[in-house]
């Protein structure tokens, strides 16, 4: 199944 | 204290990102001025950076963090001609942000202000990327590209190789599929050659919504190019150059998105 990311996944809170 | 000398060019940069993000701070300092904000899906991301030179004049003695909303300041420079000057300016207490154009043959001045908002930004840190495949394309085939394929489908697999990218679709009418030869991107006896300069560590192949890489699109006239950067398990980032009325690089647009991924 394909679902889309979210950018939290890939980047850290600042 | 900011004077550019084309409104249009600022108007162009909000144009293209307004309709992905609602609010963003503007944070200014001595060497320019950065904005960094997600859409409401938490999905993509767009920054921009002005350089100092961007600007005909510009001054900042202190930080500052101006609170924003888009479609508040697109209807203010909306009002402008894109060949007016436009000198942007805070008072203190900094709670409005004001709008001076004045026409190119100095006939006519208008100012408007635009209410600050407190904004509670939600900020990503963003590490400096080691990018597989750069691929630098015209922006307005980039544009055809998306377009095209969203015709036909939701998502789009971009596939990078040391000889060729090619961006493909399925959907439910059938597929599509587009590849462009690494090659050079330019104008040659006047005409344009399409191609694409690909600089390739280790070739990549990602899934992204059509939906949001149209939105990126809205950029592209800013620059005649748009480089692309993908690497294995990070987001894309889709980068359009700013550059001054000298054609000096001036700052970035650059947008990110995360990709479709297989559960």
């Amino acid at each position: 199944k394909v679902t889309q990311a979210e950018l939290s996944q890939f980047y850290p809170e600042d | 204290n900011a004077l550019i000398k084309q409104a249009g060019l600022l108007k162009k940069i909000i144009d293209a990102i307004k309709d992905l993000i609602d609010e963003a701070t503007l944070d200014c300092d001595n060497d320019g001025i950065y904005l960094q904000a997600m859409d409401s899906s938490h999905v993509s991301l767009v920054t921009f950076y002005l350089k100092k030179n961007l600007f005909e004049k510009y001054s900042c003695n202190r930080n500052l963090s101006l609170g924003i909303n888009m479609t508040s300041i697109a209807k203010i420079l909306k009002c402008g001609m894109s060949d007016d000057t436009l000198l942007l300016e805070t008072n203190n207490p900094i709670d409005i942000l004001s709008f001076k154009f004045e026409s190119r043959r100095g006939h006519k001045l208008s100012q408007f202000q635009l209410r600050l908002m407190n904004l509670e930004m939600e900020r990503l840190s963003i590490p400096d990327t080691e990018y597989s495949c750069i691929i630098e394309m015209m922006c307005s085939e980039f544009s055809k590209v998306c377009h095209d394929l969203a015709t036909i489908g939701d998502s789009m697999t971009i596939t990078c190789t040391k000889k060729n990218v090619t961006f493909d679709t399925t959907g439910d009418l059938g597929t599509g599929i587009v590849s462009l030869k690494q090659g050079v991107v330019g104008s040659e006896n006047d005409e344009n050659v399409y191609a694409a300069s690909i600089k390739i560590v280790k070739p990549v192949s990602l899934s992204f919504s059509l939906r949001y890489l149209i939105y990126f699109t809205k950029a592209s006239s800013l620059s005649n190019k748009v480089i692309l950067h993908m690497g294995e398990e990070v987001p894309l980032m889709v980068e359009y150059k700013i550059f001054n009325t000298y054609e000096e690089e001036a700052g970035y647009l650059r947008y990110f998105l995360a990709p479709k991924v297989n559960e």
